[in-house]
């Protein structure tokens, strides 16, 4: 493990309890994309099945339950306990038309046809995109609570420090992903947008707002 | 070959 791996891990963790936090406190789930989460939970269920057939360490077991069980509680929050403040009619993206074409694209191209390795590729596939629902919310309403953007920022931050890390692990091991590598890339790549208005805006104090 | 990569990292 190197330092951009763990810091990415904690930058990932950082986004999950924020989110978790912020509704939490606040009894709302006001500017969440629902669907997004929900896209979120299928991604760490499908990716962590590997919990069940192998045993990496004790750090990447815990951690792996931890997000799990974060991403169920959060939306347990959003569509059960807290469910009245929940804006569905701002929630509106198609997410089938992630899920299906990110369904077949896992089938195509993988690293081994079997289940679990196709279900794992699928949740690298539809994790870069799954930030989408989110994205597009805050683009409808055209602004996003303070709090809200930090939970982005280091879920962006995560993925940018992986690639990082994918650099770090092919000089010094000599391992290379290559749909880890692409899928990170994309990830990262949508995030960009937001991290210019997080830095000029959020930063400097003021919320982010984007113009009508 | 399976992708190591994605089951040692999260």
């Amino acid at each position: 493990m190197n330092i951009f791996w763990l810091t990415g891990d904690l930058s990932h963790l950082a986004a999950i309890v924020i989110l978790l936090l912020k509704i939490w406190k606040t009894r709302s789930c006001a500017g969440i994309s629902g669907k997004g989460q929900l896209l979120f939970a299928l991604v760490f269920t499908t990716r962590y099945l590997d919990l069940l057939t192998s045993f990496i360490s004790l750090y990447n077991t815990s951690m792996k339950l931890i997000y799990i069980a974060c991403s169920y509680a959060t939306v347990y929050l959003i569509y059960m306990k807290f469910k009245a403040t929940y804006d569905g009619n701002h929630d509106t993206f198609r997410v089938e038309f992630l899920v299906v074409p990110v369904g077949g694209l896992s089938f195509l191209i993988n690293h081994d046809f079997s289940p679990l390795e196709i279900l794992c590729t699928f949740s690298i596939y539809l994790e870069s995109v799954a930030i989408l629902p989110q994205l597009f919310m805050i683009s409808k309403t055209g602004e996003a609570e303070t709090i809200t953007t930090h939970y982005l920022f280091f879920l962006g931050l995560y993925r940018a420090l992986y690639l990082v890390n994918s650099i770090w692990r092919f000089y010094f091991e000599g391992c290379f992903d290559l749909i880890a590598v692409v899928a990170g890339v994309v990830q990262t790549i949508l995030y960009c947008d937001f991290f210019y208005l997080y830095i000029t805006k959020v930063l400097k104090g003021k919320k982010l707002s984007l113009p009508a | 070959k399976k992708s190591v990569l994605t089951h040692d990292e999260l």
